[in-house]
Protein backbone atom coordinates (compact mmCIF):
# COMPACT_ATOMS: atom_id res chain seq x y z
CA UNK A 1 0.00 0.00 0.00
CA UNK A 2 1.06 3.44 -1.25
CA UNK A 3 1.44 5.67 2.89
CA UNK A 4 -0.27 8.51 2.36
CA UNK A 5 2.27 11.75 3.18
CA UNK A 6 1.44 15.32 2.31
CA UNK A 7 2.69 14.88 -1.20
CA UNK A 8 0.07 12.33 -2.06
CA UNK A 9 -2.67 13.74 0.22
CA UNK A 10 -5.78 14.32 -0.60
CA UNK A 11 -6.74 17.88 -0.23
CA UNK A 12 -10.29 18.34 -1.49
CA UNK A 13 -13.51 16.88 -0.47
CA UNK A 14 -17.08 18.06 -1.61
CA UNK A 15 -19.91 18.50 1.03
CA UNK A 16 -22.99 19.86 -1.22
CA UNK A 17 -23.32 16.18 -2.40
CA UNK A 18 -26.93 15.03 -0.79
CA UNK A 19 -25.51 11.41 -0.98
CA UNK A 20 -22.76 12.34 1.18
CA UNK A 21 -24.64 13.48 4.11
CA UNK A 22 -23.76 12.03 7.46
CA UNK A 23 -27.88 13.02 9.02
CA UNK A 24 -30.55 12.95 6.47
CA UNK A 25 -34.14 13.46 7.67
CA UNK A 26 -36.31 13.74 4.14
CA UNK A 27 -38.65 16.31 5.81
CA UNK A 28 -36.24 18.19 7.86
CA UNK A 29 -33.06 18.30 5.92
CA UNK A 30 -29.39 17.07 6.06
CA UNK A 31 -25.85 17.58 7.79
CA UNK A 32 -22.69 16.63 6.03
CA UNK A 33 -19.46 16.68 7.78
CA UNK A 34 -16.00 16.36 6.63
CA UNK A 35 -13.23 16.22 9.47
CA UNK A 36 -9.85 14.19 9.69
CA UNK A 37 -11.35 11.41 9.53
CA UNK A 38 -13.00 11.50 5.89
CA UNK A 39 -10.17 14.11 4.99
CA UNK A 40 -6.75 12.80 6.62
CA UNK A 41 -4.98 16.51 5.81
CA UNK A 42 -6.96 17.91 8.23
CA UNK A 43 -5.12 16.17 11.21
CA UNK A 44 -2.19 18.54 10.39
CA UNK A 45 -4.60 21.73 9.69
CA UNK A 46 -6.48 20.81 12.90
CA UNK A 47 -9.86 22.26 11.06
CA UNK A 48 -12.95 20.75 9.98
CA UNK A 49 -15.80 21.86 8.33
CA UNK A 50 -19.54 20.92 7.88
CA UNK A 51 -22.46 21.95 5.18
CA UNK A 52 -26.03 22.20 6.17
CA UNK A 53 -29.49 22.03 4.61
CA UNK A 54 -32.66 22.90 6.63
CA UNK A 55 -35.75 22.64 5.03
CA UNK A 56 -38.53 25.24 5.40
CA UNK A 57 -40.39 24.77 9.08
CA UNK A 58 -37.56 23.06 10.22
CA UNK A 59 -35.11 23.48 13.53
CA UNK A 60 -31.57 21.71 14.28
CA UNK A 61 -31.61 20.73 17.83
CA UNK A 62 -30.23 22.54 20.07
CA UNK A 63 -26.64 21.39 20.60
CA UNK A 64 -23.34 23.22 21.75
CA UNK A 65 -19.71 22.25 19.69
CA UNK A 66 -18.22 20.46 22.59
CA UNK A 67 -14.36 20.95 21.51
CA UNK A 68 -14.24 23.57 18.87
CA UNK A 69 -15.12 27.52 17.61
CA UNK A 70 -17.88 27.28 14.75
CA UNK A 71 -17.72 30.17 12.13
CA UNK A 72 -21.11 29.68 10.52
CA UNK A 73 -21.39 31.10 6.66
CA UNK A 74 -25.11 30.86 5.22
CA UNK A 75 -25.09 30.47 1.45
CA UNK A 76 -28.75 30.45 0.78
CA UNK A 77 -31.82 31.59 2.19
CA UNK A 78 -32.44 32.74 6.02
CA UNK A 79 -33.28 31.36 9.57
CA UNK A 80 -33.47 32.18 12.49
CA UNK A 81 -30.54 31.81 15.10
CA UNK A 82 -30.17 31.71 18.68
CA UNK A 83 -26.95 31.39 20.60
CA UNK A 84 -26.98 31.20 24.95
CA UNK A 85 -24.33 31.71 27.03
CA UNK A 86 -22.99 30.42 30.40
CA UNK A 87 -25.22 32.66 31.93
CA UNK A 88 -28.41 31.78 30.16
CA UNK A 89 -28.77 34.70 28.21
CA UNK A 90 -29.02 35.11 24.41
CA UNK A 91 -26.27 36.22 22.83
CA UNK A 92 -27.94 36.67 19.37
CA UNK A 93 -31.31 36.19 18.56
CA UNK A 94 -31.46 37.42 15.00
CA UNK A 95 -32.47 36.31 11.32
CA UNK A 96 -29.28 35.30 9.81
CA UNK A 97 -29.65 35.40 6.04
CA UNK A 98 -27.54 34.49 2.76
CA UNK A 99 -24.29 36.36 3.01
CA UNK A 100 -24.26 36.52 6.55
CA UNK A 101 -21.63 35.00 9.25
CA UNK A 102 -21.83 34.44 12.99
CA UNK A 103 -19.59 32.94 15.35
CA UNK A 104 -20.70 30.44 17.80
CA UNK A 105 -18.16 30.63 20.77
CA UNK A 106 -16.91 26.54 21.88
CA UNK A 107 -19.76 25.25 23.82
CA UNK A 108 -22.24 28.37 23.49
CA UNK A 109 -25.60 26.77 23.40
CA UNK A 110 -27.45 27.22 19.85
CA UNK A 111 -31.05 26.54 18.10
CA UNK A 112 -31.60 27.48 14.04
CA UNK A 113 -35.25 27.65 13.09
CA UNK A 114 -35.68 27.74 8.93
CA UNK A 115 -39.21 29.18 9.12
CA UNK A 116 -40.17 30.72 5.84
CA UNK A 117 -37.23 29.08 3.38
CA UNK A 118 -35.16 26.79 2.95
CA UNK A 119 -31.45 27.58 4.95
CA UNK A 120 -28.22 26.42 3.77
CA UNK A 121 -24.44 27.11 5.81
CA UNK A 122 -21.52 26.03 5.60
CA UNK A 123 -19.52 25.65 9.05
CA UNK A 124 -15.55 26.10 9.83
CA UNK A 125 -14.71 24.46 13.06
CA UNK A 126 -11.75 25.13 15.04
CA UNK A 127 -11.06 21.43 15.69
CA UNK A 128 -10.08 18.68 13.13
CA UNK A 129 -12.66 16.47 14.92
CA UNK A 130 -15.46 18.88 15.95
CA UNK A 131 -17.94 17.11 17.95
CA UNK A 132 -21.68 18.48 18.96
CA UNK A 133 -23.75 17.34 21.83
CA UNK A 134 -27.73 18.42 21.03
CA UNK A 135 -29.73 19.09 24.05
CA UNK A 136 -32.80 17.26 22.81
CA UNK A 137 -32.98 14.20 20.09
CA UNK A 138 -32.47 10.70 20.60
CA UNK A 139 -28.52 11.55 20.89
CA UNK A 140 -29.20 14.22 23.08
CA UNK A 141 -27.60 14.63 26.80
CA UNK A 142 -31.49 14.87 28.21
CA UNK A 143 -31.75 11.49 26.62
CA UNK A 144 -28.45 10.17 28.34
CA UNK A 145 -29.91 11.21 31.79
CA UNK A 146 -31.65 8.99 34.37
CA UNK A 147 -35.29 9.80 34.01
CA UNK A 148 -34.99 10.31 37.80
CA UNK A 149 -32.39 13.06 37.20
CA UNK A 150 -34.61 14.91 35.13
CA UNK A 151 -37.47 15.03 37.09
CA UNK A 152 -35.38 16.05 40.06
CA UNK A 153 -33.44 18.43 38.23
CA UNK A 154 -36.67 19.97 36.52
CA UNK A 155 -38.90 19.45 39.42
CA UNK A 156 -41.14 17.40 37.24
CA UNK A 157 -43.39 14.10 37.36
CA UNK A 158 -41.73 11.08 36.25
CA UNK A 159 -44.20 11.11 33.07
CA UNK A 160 -42.87 14.56 32.33
CA UNK A 161 -39.63 13.86 32.71
CA UNK A 162 -40.25 10.87 30.21
CA UNK A 163 -41.68 13.04 27.57
CA UNK A 164 -38.63 15.26 27.22
CA UNK A 165 -36.64 12.14 27.17
CA UNK A 166 -38.57 10.53 24.39
CA UNK A 167 -40.60 12.72 22.34
CA UNK A 168 -38.31 13.66 19.87
CA UNK A 169 -36.95 10.46 17.85
CA UNK A 170 -34.96 12.51 15.52
CA UNK A 171 -31.40 13.41 16.41
CA UNK A 172 -30.46 16.28 15.01
CA UNK A 173 -32.46 17.56 12.47
CA UNK A 174 -36.73 17.96 13.28
CA UNK A 175 -39.53 19.27 11.21
CA UNK A 176 -41.57 22.03 13.18
CA UNK A 177 -45.38 22.71 13.23
CA UNK A 178 -44.78 25.82 12.85
CA UNK A 179 -46.22 27.00 16.39
CA UNK A 180 -42.85 28.75 17.02
CA UNK A 181 -42.49 31.35 14.31
CA UNK A 182 -45.80 33.32 15.12
CA UNK A 183 -44.16 34.18 18.93
CA UNK A 184 -40.95 35.17 16.89
CA UNK A 185 -39.28 38.21 18.64
CA UNK A 186 -37.10 39.65 16.41
CA UNK B 1 6.30 44.41 35.97
CA UNK B 2 5.97 43.31 32.12
CA UNK B 3 2.55 42.71 30.66
CA UNK B 4 1.17 39.23 31.13
CA UNK B 5 4.55 38.36 32.96
CA UNK B 6 4.26 36.14 35.84
CA UNK B 7 4.83 36.95 39.77
CA UNK B 8 6.02 34.10 41.21
CA UNK B 9 8.90 35.37 43.44
CA UNK B 10 6.45 34.95 46.50
CA UNK B 11 4.13 31.93 46.75
CA UNK B 12 1.59 31.84 49.79
CA UNK B 13 -1.16 29.41 50.96
CA UNK B 14 -4.46 30.18 49.83
CA UNK B 15 -8.35 29.43 51.08
CA UNK B 16 -11.20 29.94 49.28
CA UNK B 17 -12.46 33.09 49.05
CA UNK B 18 -16.25 32.72 47.79
CA UNK B 19 -19.32 30.35 49.22
CA UNK B 20 -22.19 29.54 46.85
CA UNK B 21 -24.88 28.16 49.13
CA UNK B 22 -27.26 26.02 47.60
CA UNK B 23 -30.39 23.92 49.20
CA UNK B 24 -28.79 20.78 49.49
CA UNK B 25 -24.67 21.62 50.05
CA UNK B 26 -22.16 24.62 49.40
CA UNK B 27 -19.53 25.34 46.64
CA UNK B 28 -16.14 26.95 47.67
CA UNK B 29 -14.03 28.96 45.06
CA UNK B 30 -10.36 29.91 45.55
CA UNK B 31 -9.64 33.70 44.21
CA UNK B 32 -9.09 32.51 40.13
CA UNK B 33 -7.78 36.10 40.19
CA UNK B 34 -4.78 34.95 42.27
CA UNK B 35 -1.22 35.59 40.82
CA UNK B 36 -0.95 31.71 41.31
CA UNK B 37 -3.71 30.42 39.66
CA UNK B 38 -3.27 33.32 36.47
CA UNK B 39 0.17 32.18 36.31
CA UNK B 40 -0.80 28.04 35.86
CA UNK B 41 -4.11 28.98 34.18
CA UNK B 42 -5.94 26.85 36.40
CA UNK B 43 -8.87 26.99 38.67
CA UNK B 44 -9.94 25.35 41.81
CA UNK B 45 -13.56 24.74 43.12
CA UNK B 46 -15.03 22.20 46.19
CA UNK B 47 -18.38 20.72 46.20
CA UNK B 48 -19.61 20.13 49.73
CA UNK B 49 -22.83 17.95 48.84
CA UNK B 50 -25.14 16.89 51.64
CA UNK B 51 -26.49 13.21 51.60
CA UNK B 52 -29.29 12.64 49.08
CA UNK B 53 -27.83 15.85 47.34
CA UNK B 54 -27.54 16.10 43.45
CA UNK B 55 -25.27 18.69 41.47
CA UNK B 56 -27.34 19.65 38.57
CA UNK B 57 -25.98 18.75 35.19
CA UNK B 58 -23.36 20.88 33.57
CA UNK B 59 -20.52 21.29 30.96
CA UNK B 60 -18.41 23.53 31.41
CA UNK B 61 -15.04 24.60 28.57
CA UNK B 62 -12.25 23.36 30.27
CA UNK B 63 -11.59 19.57 31.14
CA UNK B 64 -11.96 18.83 35.27
CA UNK B 65 -10.49 16.37 37.40
CA UNK B 66 -12.59 15.91 40.56
CA UNK B 67 -11.04 14.41 43.67
CA UNK B 68 -13.38 12.53 45.79
CA UNK B 69 -12.10 13.58 48.98
CA UNK B 70 -14.74 12.27 51.22
CA UNK B 71 -17.89 9.82 51.33
CA UNK B 72 -19.63 8.31 47.77
CA UNK B 73 -22.00 8.61 45.50
CA UNK B 74 -22.36 7.97 41.65
CA UNK B 75 -22.36 10.18 38.72
CA UNK B 76 -23.07 10.51 34.82
CA UNK B 77 -21.50 11.65 31.86
CA UNK B 78 -23.13 12.07 28.77
CA UNK B 79 -20.72 11.50 25.43
CA UNK B 80 -22.13 12.96 22.85
CA UNK B 81 -23.84 10.07 20.95
CA UNK B 82 -22.83 7.41 23.32
CA UNK B 83 -25.87 4.90 23.16
CA UNK B 84 -27.97 4.35 26.21
CA UNK B 85 -26.45 0.86 27.56
CA UNK B 86 -27.49 0.60 30.98
CA UNK B 87 -31.20 -0.36 30.41
CA UNK B 88 -33.67 -2.22 32.35
CA UNK B 89 -34.68 -5.01 30.46
CA UNK B 90 -38.31 -4.86 28.41
CA UNK B 91 -39.38 -8.67 28.53
CA UNK B 92 -38.79 -8.21 32.48
CA UNK B 93 -40.92 -5.34 32.84
CA UNK B 94 -43.66 -7.21 30.58
CA UNK B 95 -43.83 -10.14 32.98
CA UNK B 96 -44.68 -8.20 35.75
CA UNK B 97 -46.99 -5.13 34.21
CA UNK B 98 -49.89 -6.46 36.79
CA UNK B 99 -47.76 -5.60 39.86
CA UNK B 100 -48.04 -2.05 39.25
CA UNK B 101 -45.25 0.07 37.42
CA UNK B 102 -41.43 -1.62 37.73
CA UNK B 103 -39.31 0.80 37.18
CA UNK B 104 -38.18 1.05 33.91
CA UNK B 105 -35.48 3.66 32.27
CA UNK B 106 -32.69 3.21 29.51
CA UNK B 107 -29.60 6.05 30.20
CA UNK B 108 -25.96 6.52 29.22
CA UNK B 109 -23.55 4.94 31.25
CA UNK B 110 -23.53 5.40 35.37
CA UNK B 111 -19.92 5.37 37.31
CA UNK B 112 -19.63 5.36 41.20
CA UNK B 113 -16.88 6.82 42.97
CA UNK B 114 -15.74 6.20 46.85
CA UNK B 115 -13.43 8.44 48.61
CA UNK B 116 -9.73 9.12 47.11
CA UNK B 117 -11.24 8.50 43.41
CA UNK B 118 -9.78 10.28 40.71
CA UNK B 119 -12.69 11.44 37.90
CA UNK B 120 -12.11 12.45 35.05
CA UNK B 121 -14.22 14.59 33.15
CA UNK B 122 -13.56 15.66 29.42
CA UNK B 123 -14.17 19.20 28.18
CA UNK B 124 -17.94 19.94 27.27
CA UNK B 125 -19.26 16.86 28.33
CA UNK B 126 -22.58 17.23 30.47
CA UNK B 127 -22.47 15.59 33.70
CA UNK B 128 -24.35 15.39 37.00
CA UNK B 129 -23.02 13.67 40.69
CA UNK B 130 -24.89 12.35 43.28
CA UNK B 131 -24.00 11.90 47.29
CA UNK B 132 -24.90 8.63 48.04
CA UNK B 133 -23.93 7.85 51.42
CA UNK B 134 -25.05 9.14 54.86
CA UNK B 135 -22.21 11.53 55.04
CA UNK B 136 -21.52 14.42 53.27
CA UNK B 137 -19.70 14.28 50.01
CA UNK B 138 -16.66 16.61 49.59
CA UNK B 139 -15.45 16.75 45.62
CA UNK B 140 -12.31 19.11 45.43
CA UNK B 141 -12.14 19.95 41.15
CA UNK B 142 -9.56 21.09 39.10
CA UNK B 143 -10.22 23.17 36.25
CA UNK B 144 -7.63 23.26 33.54
CA UNK B 145 -8.64 26.56 31.73
CA UNK B 146 -5.02 26.87 30.34
CA UNK B 147 -5.81 23.55 28.50
CA UNK B 148 -5.76 23.35 25.00
CA UNK B 149 -8.94 21.30 24.99
CA UNK B 150 -10.78 25.09 26.02
CA UNK B 151 -11.04 27.42 22.96
CA UNK B 152 -12.17 29.93 24.72
CA UNK B 153 -10.43 32.77 27.46
CA UNK B 154 -8.34 31.93 30.34
CA UNK B 155 -11.69 31.74 32.35
CA UNK B 156 -13.43 28.54 32.58
CA UNK B 157 -17.36 28.79 32.00
CA UNK B 158 -19.89 26.10 33.56
CA UNK B 159 -23.15 25.81 31.36
CA UNK B 160 -25.70 24.71 33.49
CA UNK B 161 -28.54 22.48 31.58
CA UNK B 162 -30.76 22.46 34.60
CA UNK B 163 -31.92 24.30 37.45
CA UNK B 164 -32.09 27.89 38.36
CA UNK B 165 -28.25 28.57 39.55
CA UNK B 166 -28.59 32.01 40.60
CA UNK B 167 -30.63 31.38 43.68
CA UNK B 168 -27.12 30.23 44.94
CA UNK B 169 -26.99 32.62 48.37
CA UNK B 170 -23.19 33.82 47.98
CA UNK B 171 -20.88 34.33 50.68
CA UNK B 172 -17.56 36.55 51.31
CA UNK B 173 -14.71 35.03 52.60
CA UNK B 174 -11.93 37.02 54.32
CA UNK B 175 -9.27 37.95 51.05
CA UNK B 176 -11.31 40.10 49.22
CA UNK B 177 -12.89 37.43 46.69
CA UNK B 178 -12.85 35.48 43.14
CA UNK B 179 -13.73 37.95 40.43
CA UNK B 180 -17.40 38.46 39.60
CA UNK B 181 -16.38 36.38 36.51
CA UNK B 182 -15.98 33.14 38.38
CA UNK B 183 -18.86 33.61 40.56
CA UNK B 184 -21.35 33.66 37.59
CA UNK B 185 -20.78 30.31 37.05
CA UNK B 186 -23.74 29.41 39.79
CA UNK B 187 -25.01 32.77 40.04
CA UNK B 188 -26.68 32.98 36.27
CA UNK B 189 -29.86 31.28 34.74
CA UNK B 190 -28.94 27.89 32.55
CA UNK B 191 -28.44 27.42 29.08
CA UNK B 192 -32.52 27.09 28.40
CA UNK B 193 -33.22 30.08 29.73
CA UNK B 194 -32.30 31.92 26.81
CA UNK B 195 -33.95 30.03 24.01
CA UNK B 196 -37.68 31.13 23.56
CA UNK B 197 -39.95 29.45 24.75
CA UNK B 198 -42.01 28.08 21.94
CA UNK B 199 -39.19 27.07 20.23
CA UNK B 200 -38.01 25.38 22.86
CA UNK B 201 -41.24 23.65 23.12
CA UNK B 202 -40.90 22.63 19.62
CA UNK B 203 -37.46 21.50 19.96
CA UNK B 204 -38.77 18.89 22.44
CA UNK B 205 -42.21 18.02 21.28
CA UNK B 206 -43.90 19.19 24.88
CA UNK B 207 -46.29 21.94 25.82
CA UNK B 208 -45.23 25.14 26.61
CA UNK B 209 -45.78 24.29 30.34
CA UNK B 210 -43.33 21.82 30.52
CA UNK B 211 -40.69 23.61 28.42
CA UNK B 212 -41.29 26.46 30.82
CA UNK B 213 -40.06 23.94 33.39
CA UNK B 214 -36.60 23.13 31.57
CA UNK B 215 -35.80 27.11 31.97
CA UNK B 216 -36.23 26.85 35.81
CA UNK B 217 -37.52 30.33 36.34
CA UNK B 218 -38.91 29.78 39.04
CA UNK B 219 -37.17 26.97 40.81
CA UNK B 220 -35.31 28.60 44.10
CA UNK B 221 -33.11 25.59 45.16
CA UNK B 222 -29.69 26.70 43.70
CA UNK B 223 -27.47 24.41 42.10
CA UNK B 224 -27.31 21.35 44.88
CA UNK B 225 -30.69 20.06 44.91
CA UNK B 226 -32.00 17.81 47.43
CA UNK B 227 -33.73 14.68 46.25
CA UNK B 228 -35.84 13.10 49.60
CA UNK B 229 -36.88 10.15 48.38
CA UNK B 230 -33.26 9.17 47.06
CA UNK B 231 -32.48 8.80 43.24
CA UNK B 232 -33.36 5.34 41.36
CA UNK B 233 -31.74 4.65 37.80
CA UNK B 234 -30.53 1.55 36.21
CA UNK B 235 -27.52 0.34 37.61
CA UNK B 236 -25.19 -2.50 38.90
CA UNK B 237 -24.26 -3.42 42.48
CA UNK B 238 -22.09 -0.87 43.63
CA UNK B 239 -20.79 -1.80 46.74
CA UNK B 240 -18.26 -3.68 47.29
CA UNK B 241 -20.19 -6.28 49.75
CA UNK B 242 -22.65 -6.74 47.42
CA UNK B 243 -20.39 -7.78 44.67
CA UNK B 244 -18.16 -9.94 46.91
CA UNK B 245 -22.12 -12.11 47.95
CA UNK B 246 -22.62 -11.88 44.00
CA UNK B 247 -19.12 -13.78 43.30
CA UNK B 248 -19.72 -16.01 46.26
CA UNK B 249 -23.08 -16.94 45.04
CA UNK B 250 -21.40 -17.70 41.77
CA UNK B 251 -18.57 -19.75 43.23
CA UNK B 252 -20.78 -21.51 45.29
CA UNK B 253 -22.91 -22.58 42.41
CA UNK B 254 -19.78 -23.39 39.91
CA UNK B 255 -17.08 -24.31 43.16
CA UNK B 256 -13.89 -22.41 43.88
CA UNK B 257 -13.20 -20.25 40.99
CA UNK B 258 -9.68 -21.57 39.33
CA UNK B 259 -6.59 -19.46 39.30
Amino acid sequence: GIEETICSAKLRQNIDNPARADVYNPQAGRFTTVNSLTLPILSFLRLSAAKGVLYRNSIMAPHWWTNAHSVLYVTRGEARIQIVDHRGQAVLDDRVRQGQVVIVPQNFAVVKHAENEIFEWVVFNTNDNAMINTLSGRTSAIRGLPVDVIANSYQISREEARRLKFNREETLLFTSSGRSSQYGRV
Amino acid sequence: QQQGQCQLNRLNPMEPTVRIQAEAGVTELWDKNNQQFQCAGVSLIRHVIQSRGMLLPSYLNTPLLAYVERGRGFFGIMNSGCPETFQSSQQFQQGERGAGSRFQDRHQKIGQFKQGDIIAFPAGAAHWAYNEGNEELVLVCFEDSGNSANQLDQNSRRFFIAGNPQQGEQQQGQQGGARSFQKEQFQSGNVFRGFELELLAEAFGVSTETARKLQGQEDQRGHIVNIDQGLRVVRPPFSQEQEEREERQEQGQYGPRAN
